[in-house]
């Protein structure tokens, strides 16, 4: 028996709007530590992967595994029907069929119960390895989602390029081409508005931006977001939870 | 120009 109660249902739903818009059928993996749910967009280029620990919820219990196969599109319409604020309690049986949303809005006394039924997902399910990362960057979500809708306008592929002294975001296309460039610097009082940078060596390197304007949508989940980069590795785009995360392994391009 | 690589190259199980 599952039984998930976050104490606002807009976490839940917040989550799910980060990456719903860029894969649609997830296995969701209940266990007695926490959800996780991984999967990869059609175009194999994108994954992504997604863990709630137990402390984001108000109360959590999971007597045995189990794996919840959801269409997104259809928990999304779900989610849509509870107020930000209610809880919201996932509720299902040990084999299920369906799972139960309850949303309740304790002042009021008002207790909505949904349904939703489970799809059977064939996806294995990918153990990602400790990869190595030659550069580490961690923005305000905020900038970083600018910088991302702002040049994928003017070009398909954006281009981010780290040295010691800074971060560089580029592109270019048909109509020109525009690039910005950001310093690291530590905000005492405001530490989230931070940029850090820790390098081992240059690296730069392209993505499609229509991948990059996916993985924006994260930025509804935490005020910073963590990017990890490697010519030898998809890039790591993280949004911490308060207990989870949020991430997106995103293969670059490459000269042909 | 660049082309994508997907996610294979990278994680032999997809």
């Amino acid at each position: 028996m599952l039984e998930a109660k976050f104490e606002e249902a807009s976490l839940f739903k917040r989550i799910i709007d980060g990456f719903k818009d860029c894969v649609q059928l997830v296995n969701f993996q209940c266990k007695e530590d926490g959800i996780i749910a991984q999967a990869v967009d059609d175009s194999r280029v994108l994954l992504v992967s997604l863990e709630i620990g137990v402390e984001a919820f108000q109360e959590y219990r999971c007597d045995r595994p189990v794996t919840l196969g959801l269409d997104l599109n259809s928990l999304s319409k779900i989610l849509r029907c509870g107020n930000n604020t209610d809880t919201l309690t996932l509720i299902a049986e040990d084999t299920p069929d369906h799972i139960g949303l309850v949303f309740e809005d304790n002042k009021k006394g008002r207790v909505a119960e949904y349904i939703l039924k489970l799809m059977d997902i064939d996806a294995d399910f990918l153990k990602i390895e400790e990869l190595e990362y030659e550069t580490t960057i961690s923005l305000p979500s905020s900038e970083f989602s600018k910088n991302v809708r702002d040049l994928s306008q003017l070009g398909d592929s954006l281009s981010i390029a780290v040295t010691k002294d800074n971060i560089k975001f580029s592109t270019e296309g048909d109509i020109g081409s525009g690039s910005v460039l950001l310093q690291p610097f530590i905000n005492m009082e405001k530490p989230q508005e931070s940029i850090k940078l820790e390098m081992e060596s240059p690296v730069d390197l392209t993505f499609g931006a229509k991948y990059l304007l996916d993985i924006v949508k994260g930025s509804v989940l935490s005020e910073t977001i963590g990017i990890r980069l490697s010519s030898e590795a998809p890039a790591l785009f993280q949004f911490d939870l308060a207990s989870g995360f949020l991430q997106f392994f995103l293969a670059p391009k490459f000269n042909e | 120009g660049k082309k994508q690589a997907t996610l294979a190259r990278f994680f032999t199980s997809i």
